[in-house]
């Protein structure tokens, strides 16, 4: 696969809990920081 | 003031000059990665952060990063559409010719951990749509592709262990690159191909991964590549963090328990994080559960309950989102909608931006508009509904796509089948 990042996510804390079997999300701001 | 402040809400108002920020301007890192232990600093391979940003590279072609980005959506529809009868043809679907990787200066996320002991430090383009962990490998028997750090060579590692055909890591091979294992001299040899042909090939090894001094994982199963060739222009290879038993969080569960988190930074001059385990997690994140799909066990499936533009709830039908299903996925660039979602955003979209001028489609983008001359644009808000309550406003960079300022334009696009 063509290996990009993707812009919709840019910006959000994805949080991955796989143990959980679930997926999060959370504003970060503008640069991550 | 209401009306204001529901205006704030419900829209993004944008400085133009930020959609094209200066490559010169000093990085800024990310505190999180830089505080926590089991993190890694996100960097844009090109941008001031990366430390293998190579002057050859030209600065990225947006229409063949977005021609790109429907192979790989090809790739993982053909993938999970078995079922369909018209299904996607893997070769006419992926004619895309793999190139050496430094033609292409696209703008990837990469990390960068250390491998082997003595540890090298490699710089890797991480994806949750792929499992298996692959680097390039000395001597290189066919070919390698040209990359930043010093290609790895196994023979000067310690730790390195070559994995014997007949384990069962071997076996396990096939759910994680759709082709099983072979045999060298009783060594496993593994072969991954991508949906723009990009590929490699080598043996499946155990090594030591160095995430932070204090974050050490013994015997990782890895590829070891001695025939690579792609897009990867400058990196040293892949990390997988899909579902699947060979993925990174899969083999550091013991330690992690399969949890990770990323952001992604919208600017090159921004490092993001992606951090392994829970620590540091906000408080304020909403969680919806991974839906599992059918041939894509080893995507992270979503179920979208719904979509508002400006703050207005689209009025699309549920089936339209669970007939087809959804996945997240890091290396997508532009997220696809099934057709009916799509043109209900558009729709939305366009309406509430009737003031700007629009101008003719880019690539796989129709929604465009020409917005020279301006200093500001004012966006709706969009944010996504998931099920078990779950609602993700998305950043305002996570709205728009720029390839310059007359061509600024939705950075969604609709799938061609409902089923998709």
């Amino acid at each position: 696969a063509a290996i990009f990042g993707n812009v919709q996510q840019q910006t959000l804390e994805v949080v991955y809990d796989g143990a959980a079997g679930r997926v999060g999300f959370a504003p970060n701001g503008w640069g991550c920081t | 003031a209401q009306e204001k402040q529901r205006r704030a809400i419900d829209s993004h108002t944008i400085q133009l000059s930020s959609l094209f920020p200066s490559s010169s301007s000093p990085c800024v890192l990310s505190t999180r990665a830089s505080s926590t232990k089991s993190s890694l600093h996100v960097t844009h391979r090109h941008g001031t952060c990366s430390r293998i940003t190579s002057a050859k590279a030209k600065s990225p072609d947006h229409a063949e990063i977005l021609r790109l980005d429907q192979a790989r959506v090809n790739s993982i529809h053909s993938k999970l559409s078995k079922k369909l009868t018209d299904r996607v043809r893997q070769s006419k679907s992926t004619d895309l010719p793999a190139k050496d990787g430094s033609t292409y200066g696209s703008g990837n996320f990469v990390v960068t951990l250390g491998i082997g002991t003595p540890k090298h430090d490699l710089s890797l383009i991480f994806d949750t749509g792929s499992d298996l962990t692959w680097i390039q490998c000395e001597p290189c028997v066919r070919t390698c592709y040209s990359q930043k750090e010093p290609i790895f060579n196994p023979s000067s590692s310690s730790s390195y262990h070559n994995v014997s055909c007949s384990s069962a890591e071997c076996s396990s091979l096939s759910s994680a690159t759709g082709n099983s294992g072979t045999c060298s001299a009783s060594n496993c040899v593994y072969g991954i191909q991508y949906g723009d042909q990009s590929f490699s090939v080598g043996f499946l090894a155990k090594e030591k991964f160095t995430l932070t001094a204090s974050n050490v994982f013994d015997g990782v199963n890895f590829g070891c590549g001695e025939n690579n060739q792609g897009l990867f222009t400058g990196v040293a290879g892949l990390l997988g963090l899909g579902r699947d038993k060979l993925s990174f969080p899969s083999q550091t569960a013991a330690t992690y328990n399969k949890i990770f988190s990323y952001c992604l930074p919208s600017s090159a001059s921004y490092t993001g994080h992606l951090t392994f385990g829970s620590a540091g997690v906000s408080r304020s994140v909403k969680f919806t559960p991974i839906s599992t799909i059918t041939d894509g066990t080893s995507f992270y499936g979503l179920d979208i309950v719904g979509i508002s533009v400006g703050g207005q709830k689209l009025a699309i039908p549920p089936t339209v989102f669970s007939t087809p299903g959804a996945l997240i996925d890091s290396g997508t660039v532009i997220s696809r909608l099934p057709p009916k979602a799509y043109a209900a955003l558009r729709g939305a979209f366009k309406a509430k931006m009737s003031q700007y001028k629009n101008t003719s489609a880019v690539s796989i983008l129709d929604t465009c508009y020409d917005l020279t001359g301006l200093k500001t644009v004012t966006i709706p808000t969009v944010s996504f509904y998931f099920n078990g309550g779950a609602v993700v406003q998305l950043g305002s960079k996570g709205v728009l796509y720029a390839f310059k300022m007359s061509q600024v334009c939705l950075a969604f696009a609709g799938n061609s089948d409902d089923n998709n």
